[in-house]
């Protein structure tokens, strides 16, 4: 009967410095919102799949962490999703990858599971298969925030071949094509 | 990054993941979020994982799986094949990052290499921790 559910909202350079007392009660109350989301399940008896699906939505759906609402913003100034799903149980596993329109990308991870042959589908199609699957799908616009706007704005303005990762800036602003570091970016 | 691991009553492991990826990212990149067996992983004999960090490095180390295989082949604890791949190799490549994990008998690991990772997890014995930093 014994079960645990683990989250995580992103790993990097999180310096206190920069964090206030209310931002960080946001952020420890969105986990604690995804923990509740998913311990709410498995306490009536529902499966760990069940599980993770709702205690991601509920990340995805704040603002404040990097995915779905509040995802960071390509060069071309668009939300490209990724999101997966993997059942231990049977080994089923399914995926998207640079989805736009798709309001919670980790419900069509789960379509291409649990609806298709696939483990992965991308791009205009995996939106096309979320939408006859059931998965809601909202204007693009819909992923908007002003603070990542911004952070896409700020490094295009210092150099447009960086690439910006979330989880450590400082170690993340990729050198220019040519150099070895390139290529991981 | 965002990513979720859970175990049910019935000893069922699953894993999830979600990103929007990098800021500036061009070209169709994609990071080990959506890659089975690098960000991504579950299985009831070993364990469940979610990563979040510098993808290209998790990817190239199959880091979900990898685990997992430890796990399996060389009889190692999930707190030692996860710290073995988050807190040497990964860093031994350059990368960064961190990862959440459960296993089949209810352990959780949560290791990271970089400044904090906003992290949480509940059990059924009514046991919860929700932290930022190290």
């Amino acid at each position: 009967k014994k079960f645990a559910l683990v989250i995580h909202g992103g790993a990097g350079t999180i310096l206190k410095s920069q964090m206030t007392p209310e931002k960080e009660k946001l952020y420890t109350q969105g986990l604690n919102d995804a923990l509740t989301a998913g311990n709410d399940i498995l306490a009536k008896g529902g499966t760990a799949l069940d599980a993770v699906l709702a205690a991601i939505k509920v990340l995805e759906d704040n603002p404040l962490f990097n995915a779905g609402k509040g995802a960071v913003f390509t060069n071309e100034g668009r939300n490209e999703m990724d999101a997966a799903i993997m059942d231990g149980s049977n080994l089923k596993a399914g995926s998207v990858a640079g989805v736009t329109t798709i309001k919670n990308p980790i419900t069509a991870a789960r379509a291409v599971m649990d609806k298709s042959e696939h483990v992965m589908m991308t791009g205009k199609g995996a939106e096309k298969f979320a939408q006859q699957s059931g998965c809601t799908i909202v204007d693009p616009s819909y992923f908007f925030t002003k603070e990542r706007w911004d952070a896409l704005q700020k490094i295009k303005a210092e150099d447009s071949t960086k690439t910006l990762l979330d989880h450590d800036s400082s170690k993340a602003l990729l050198k220019q094509p040519g150099n070895r570091d390139y290529k991981y970016g | 990054t965002v990513g979720c691991v859970a175990l049910d009553m019935y000893g069922n492991l699953a894993a999830g993941t979600s990103t929007g990826g990098m800021t500036n990212k061009k070209f169709g990149r994609v990071g080990d979020a959506p890659i089975i067996g690098a960000g991504t992983y579950a299985n009831n004999a070993t364990c469940a994982i979610s990563c979040t960090g510098w993808g290209e490095f998790y990817i190239r180390l199959v880091m979900a799986k990898t685990i997992s295989d430890r796990m399996e082949l060389a009889h190692q604890s999930l707190k030692d094949a996860s710290d073995e791949m988050i807190m040497k190799q990964l860093g031994a490549l350059g990368g960064d990052g961190g990862m959440i994990a459960i296993d089949k008998d209810g352990n959780i690991a949560m290791p990271f290499n970089t400044e904090g990772m906003y992290r949480a997890y509940i059990t059924s014995e009514g046991k919860k921790e929700i932290k930022i930093y190290k």
